[in-house]
């Protein structure tokens, strides 16, 4: 391995880090989540932890940027040159950027996630077979109300596992009209529009209105990129391929290699070639935002390039699904940093009169169910264009699947989780987009996993916080500086956490307790806020530290929920039961998630 | 079986056709990334050849001095853009 000169470092352990921007290729919570993992790897053989912040002050400024970005160290354009990173230190030191002419995924081609449908969410698979015809991004064959969906296995004919591709007939984001799809045809400046368009904007981005006349009713919202059609380079970049396209006379209904001797897939971006010539790069199998994130992480933290070919931190790109962190890549980390104290084992203390339980009960955690759901798919694309489409893709997200997307995954098996709330009377247990819940009544057994995105369709991956307003039944769903609030299917958001009267101080919302007349306790770090369901604002003045109220439970602590009248703070895998008599609050209970709520052997 | 039809090859508009040389290539990639100290290496190829062998020890490759297709491809390949060498 190698240090720069002087073995640059950082002098302290709780490094921030700040998400200056994003690229369009991947959904942003994939983009998050890639980030995370990639510091984690660091953090798991090093003192060093990683904080999200959301401003210039953090140690580690991430961005995107194309050619020339601000450094005076331009990018060239696609494949070449992936990312760059500075030392440790301040102003620029320590930034990590990425070229965004690139295309990010996970290492194994676009990710693009799909809504509704019958695959819960999963990703579209590229390439896949529909009625014997290979397909390499989302099409309408199949439909006739134009709806662009993709197969989420290789093969639709045999799985016929679908979804519905990010579209701005599905939703549009930002803008100012809660995520609404576009109304086409619109008018915009006297103008008719029927599809997206950039019109109006200097920023390049599509946008479209969310009702019919745009210049009376001012709402619109940006269209989602389509990832699996932008083309790269040639003499259109960002346009669309057009399928079918004619080619040497030849009709094309996906990309192809023809005419060219690089091997490189491409396609038009008009419907004929051989009179307009107008054509890109199709997306291929992308660099992996997780591992060029984690080399660039390397630099940031005062590695050098090394000269061992299978580490980390060797200069050239190579894609694998085995863990990164090669031994050269942890001898040179821990020789600026030393090694990742190990956790002293830490016993809950407890402060109850309660017995402590001598081993957690055997009551064992029921697998998912294995009998596969007998019906079909109820939405979605069915035979031929001439068969026509059978149920409209608006069919809005369906009630809890029955069946887990794995039946590996074991609740005993998750370490942390994101979240935890009670919904409907229920726990629910969030992690990584998946959840459980347990059952109703005695024995608690505990259902799932279940996808997050089949029932809540519109929210992240990585949550921070939920709650389930005991009045209104509308639930609110915390990640970062955003909130979603769902009253059954329908959702609003993402909303800033401002729009709630949150200042940026407040990074993230880490727990709520509901409370009387429509109040709630929203707690970010070591202090709360009351909020109030009605105004869904809270009460800049009532900002409490958390001690004062609640003495006896932990400092930092990563979720606070309300259960059966009774508030849990959750550190690590432990949690402070608080009960409240009397106005008095008081810790009467510390126990383990896993084995005192979950009842894992 | 059919005989393999020869693959017609078009000529894309808008695609850079001037590609560089290998020597314009290495050149440019030794100075990008530290090997060499200038943009344009002297003639008599001593200096590219010292280049090409610093490179080509920083990163396990085989150490010929040549400009051979191992190093050409790895001068092509994706990577990050902090040099190997210096500042």
């Amino acid at each position: 391995f190698q240090t720069f000169e002087g073995d640059l470092k950082w002098h302290h352990h709780n490094i921030t880090y700040w998400i200056q921007n994003y690229s369009e290729d991947l959904p942003r919570d994939v983009i998050d989540d890639a980030f995370a993992r990639a510091f984690a790897l660091w953090s798991a053989v090093t003192p060093l932890t990683f904080t999200r912040v959301y401003g210039p002050e953090a140690d580690i400024v991430i961005q995107f940027g194309v050619r020339e970005h601000g450094d005076g160290y331009p990018f060239d354009g696609k494949n070449g040159l992936l990312a760059h990173a500075f030392p440790p230190g301040a102003g620029i030191q320590g930034d990590a950027h990425f070229d965004d002419e690139e295309l990010w995924s996970l290492g194994k081609g676009v990710v693009i996630p799909t809504y509704f449908g019958n695959a819960k969410g999963a990703a579209c698979h590229f390439p896949f077979t529909f009625q014997g015809r290979s397909y390499s991004a989302c099409t309408t064959d199949g439909r006739s109300d134009d709806m662009l969906w993709c197969s989420t296995t290789a093969d639709y004919d045999t799985d016929r596992q679908f979804g519905f591709c990010p579209s701005e007939r599905l939703y549009t984001q930002d803008g100012n009209a809660d995520g609404k799809p576009c109304v086409f045809p619109f008018t915009f400046q006297g103008r008719t529009y029927s599809a997206c368009t950039s019109d109006g904007r200097s920023d390049g981005y599509r946008w479209c209105a969310t009702t019919a006349n745009y210049d009376q009713d001012k709402l619109y919202g940006f269209c989602p990129s389509r990832v699996d059609a932008t083309v790269t380079g040639g003499n259109a970049a960002g346009e669309l391929c057009v399928f079918p396209f004619t080619f040497l006379g030849k009709e094309y209904s996906a990309c192809t290699r023809e005419g060219r001797n690089d091997g490189h897939l491409w396609c038009a971006t008009t419907s004929n070639f051989d009179k307009d010539k107008k054509w890109g790069f199709c997306p291929d199998q992308g660099y992996s935002l997780y591992l060029v994130a984690a080399h660039e992480f390397g630099h940031a933290l005062g590695l050098d390039h090394t000269s061992v070919p299978e580490a980390l931190m060797y200069p050239m790109y190579r894609f694998t699904e085995e863990h990164p962190l090669h031994r050269d890549d942890v001898q040179g980390i821990q020789h600026l940093y030393g090694p990742r104290p190990e956790p002293e084992p830490r016993p809950p203390t407890t402060t109850t009169t309660e017995p402590q339980p001598t081993a957690p009960p055997t009551v064992c955690v029921t697998g998912p169910p294995t009998a596969r759901p007998s019906e079909g798919p109820t939405t979605g694309p069915t035979g031929p264009p001439a068969a026509g489409p059978t149920g409209p893709p608006t069919a809005g997200p369906s009630a809890a699947p029955t069946e887990s997307p794995d039946p590996a995954e074991d609740v005993c098996n998750v370490d942390i989780f994101d979240a935890i709330a009670q919904i409907g009377n229920r726990l629910h247990f969030f992690k990584a987009g998946k959840y459980w819940r347990l059952s109703e009544g005695g024995g608690r057994r505990v259902q799932g996993p279940f996808l997050v995105k089949s029932t809540w369709p519109a929210l992240p991956r990585k949550l921070d916080s939920v709650f389930e307003d005991p009045l209104t039944k509308k639930i609110f769903f915390f990640s970062g500086r955003q909130v979603w609030v769902y009253t059954g299917a329908s959702v609003l958001g993402p909303r800033r956490l401002d729009k709630l009267g949150l200042g940026p101080e407040v990074a993230q919302v880490t727990g709520a307790l509901p409370r009387p007349e429509g109040k709630v306790l929203l707690f970010s770090g070591q202090s709360f806020w009351r909020f109030d369901v009605k105004t869904q604002k809270v009460d800049p003045q009532s900002v409490t530290p958390v001690d004062q109220t609640f003495p006896g439970v932990p400092i930092s602590t990563h979720d606070i929920f309300q259960y059966q009248e009774k508030a849990y703070f959750c550190q690590d895998n432990f949690y402070w039961r608080v009960s409240s008599r009397n106005e008095v609050n008081q810790v009467d209970y510390v126990g383990y998630v896993t084995f005192d709520l979950l009842k894992c052997p | 079986a059919p005989r393999r039809r020869q693959p017609t090859v078009v000529v894309f508009p808008g695609e850079p056709q001037t590609s560089l040389t290998n020597r314009q290539l290495a050149e440019e990639y030794l100075y990008r990334y530290g090997y060499t100290p200038g943009a344009e290496l002297s003639e008599d190829g001593q200096s590219l050849q010292r280049a090409l062998l610093r490179f080509q020890r920083r990163l396990s490759l085989p150490e010929t001095g040549e400009l051979d297709s191992t190093t050409l491809n790895a001068m092509r390949a994706p990577r990050c853009g902090v040099p190997d060498v210096g500042g």
